[in-house]
């Protein structure tokens, strides 16, 4: 028996917006210890690593390990069904070939469930090795949002360079070209609006904007990004979600031919 | 010009 329940379907709606631009179907793998996702988009350049905590649901039971294979759109179509701040109860048998939704509202006077047949997917798991980022940065996600928008009007790469300095995002195209820098900041009063770096040395990386724009879909999901930087390494885009778990993105850099 | 590689250039597969 597996069973999930959070309090907001709201966070549910949040997390499945910030992975069904990148992937049509996934795998929820369930254990004792929570519901984690690993899965690259169709063209194998980003992978999206979700990991939700068994402690972030309000009520959680995992008797037995689950790989639950859901196509997000089906998905999509049934937490449409649920008002944000309904309870969410996501439930299966053990080697059940469906999932069952139960959305409940606030005052208990309208219960609905729904029932999704789940897919076998064959699924390509990676490992990815612990790294020590030569630069790791700290920002407010909104911005992070806003800069990927803005960039990608004027080119289809942004290159982000990052200095003990600041960080810098450039996008050249027909039009002409862009920059924008953004300093340290200092400001303790407002934590959440601070830009920090973390810095072991210089590094500037190319990446595909489409990508970077899908991966703030998960804007919602937290007011703090970091992304984290080597040389000829992948990026890793994280989010952490309050009190539940965090979403990560990994984009492959582009190279000089 | 850029090229963009897949994430298999940089991890293996498990």
């Amino acid at each position: 028996m597996f069973e999930a329940r959070l309090v907001s379907s709201g966070t549910l709606k949040k997390v499945l917006d910030a992975i069904k631009d990148l992937l049509n179907e996934a795998s929820f793998d369930c254990s004792d210890t929570g519901i984690q996702l690993q899965a690259m988009d169709s063209s194998h350049v980003s992978l999206v690593s979700l990991s939700l905590r068994a402690d972030g649901f309000d009520k959680y039971r995992c008797d037995r390990n689950l790989t639950m294979g859901m196509n997000l759109a089906s998905m999509t179509k049934i937490l449409k069904c649920a008002n944000n701040d309904d309870t969410v109860t996501v439930k299966a048998q053990d080697d059940a070939d469906c999932v069952t939704f139960v959305f409940e509202s606030k005052k208990q006077e309208k219960i609905s469930d729904y029932e999704m047949k789940l897919m076998n997917l064959d699924q390509e798991h990676l490992g990815i090795p612990e790294t020590d980022f030569s630069c790791v940065i700290h920002m407010p996600s909104g911005e992070f949002s806003r800069i990927c928008r803005d960039l990608s009007q004027f080119g289809e790469s942004v290159i982000i360079s990052c200095t003990k300095e600041g960080v810098r995002f450039s996008s050249s195209g027909d039009i002409g070209s862009a920059n924008i820098k953004l300093a340290q900041t200092n400001n303790i009063d407002k934590e959440e609006e601070t830009v920090s770096i973390d810095l072991q040395e210089p590094v500037t990386l190319t990446f595909a904007c489409q990508y970077l724009n899908s991966f703030t879909k998960a804007t919602p999901l937290s007011n703090r990004v970091s992304l984290s930087m080597s040389a000829n390494v992948p990026l890793v885009v994280e989010y952490e979600i309050p009190d539940l778990g965090h979403i990560r993105y990994y984009l492959a850099p582009k190279i000089e031919e | 010009p850029t090229n963009q590689p897949t994430l298999m250039n940089f991890f293996k597969k498990k």
